[in-house]
């Protein structure tokens, strides 16, 4: 009901800059329903050719060209913001480029390859954030414009600094560490997981050390159950704090 | 639904909420 006239649509398209700066999450939540709006505009086939489709495509398209300019300039906020950058651009009848992602590639290469000189097997945390990002930057980048990478000599050029972080994730994968209670245990169950999941992502994303890979996490993955039996064991065997126990059985 | 049905009955009035819309109204119109 709030969008029945072509002024109305126009006012919305020239809101976009506002929209977008209005909220951290507006870019997010604004290009899931345009994308929404898009597919359920897709399945009604006879309101194809009426002023809303044409405005909802206008729409779209002034969306992405605003944060492409924001994102080539500034570079890109996340990945998971560029793939839904991506995925909105192919429900529209033409091709919107891909923005600049030059600046962006450099700056998360930078900070995710450095953590893996700085990694330390022997600690429980696992880190790796940047360098968890830089993977989900190549992961949309691969899916989307796969060009680029190829562009940048990826994956080949940094199979070096991968093959430098192989054993010590395999390491962490396999370590026990003491773990004292069942929260603990959760933890390290859930990083265990991280691993797991990280060690899967560089698979798809280096074909090369895919065997190796895979077998981290699967370690992982191995190591994770094992945990999971400590948990149990560990909140079968716990005494009850006296007070609450008295408490519960009065 | 009351703002929304104003909304919906005065051109001029929609027009100015669409223009100056934040993420929520940008959500709701749409």
């Amino acid at each position: 009901p709030l969008l029945t006239r072509t002024e109305d649509w126009d006012a919305l398209i020239v809101a976009v800059p506002r929209v977008i700066g209005s909220d951290p999450r507006a870019a997010a939540s604004a290009l899931t329903t345009i994308r929404e709006a898009l597919q359920i505009q897709r399945q009604n086939t006879r309101e194809n050719e009426s002023i809303a489709a044409v405005k909802l495509i206008n729409l779209a398209e002034t969306t992405l060209n605003y944060l492409r300019d924001c994102w080539s300039k500034d570079g890109v906020d996340n990945a998971s913001l560029l793939d839904r950058y991506y995925s909105v651009s192919e429900l529209l009848p033409s091709l919107v480029p891909s923005p600049e992602l030059r600046n962006s590639w450099k700056a998360y290469s930078t900070d995710g390859l450095a953590e893996i000189t700085q990694f330390d097997s022997y600690e429980i945390d696992v880190g790796l954030i940047s360098f968890k990002d830089w993977v989900n930057l190549a992961s949309v980048i691969s899916r989307n414009e796969p060009r680029f990478l190829r562009q940048v000599g990826f994956p080949t050029q940094f199979e070096a600094v991968i093959a430098e972080l192989l054993p010590k994730l395999k390491e962490r994968a396999e370590l026990n560490f003491d773990l004292e209670d069942a929260d603990e245990c959760r933890d390290e169950q859930s990083r265990l997981d991280e691993i797991a999941d990280l060690a899967e992502e560089i698979a798809t994303l280096f074909p090369h050390f895919a065997e190796q890979l895979e077998r981290i996490a699967f370690l992982a993955r191995l190591n994770e159950r094992r945990v999971d039996g400590r948990r149990v064991y560990l909140e079968e065997e716990r005494e009850p704090d006296d007070d609450d126990f008295d408490a519960l059985r009065a | 639904d009351l703002v929304i049905d104003h909304l919906a009955s005065d051109d001029q009035a929609r027009e100015a909420f669409l223009c100056r819309c934040g993420l929520q109204g940008f959500l709701l119109a749409l």
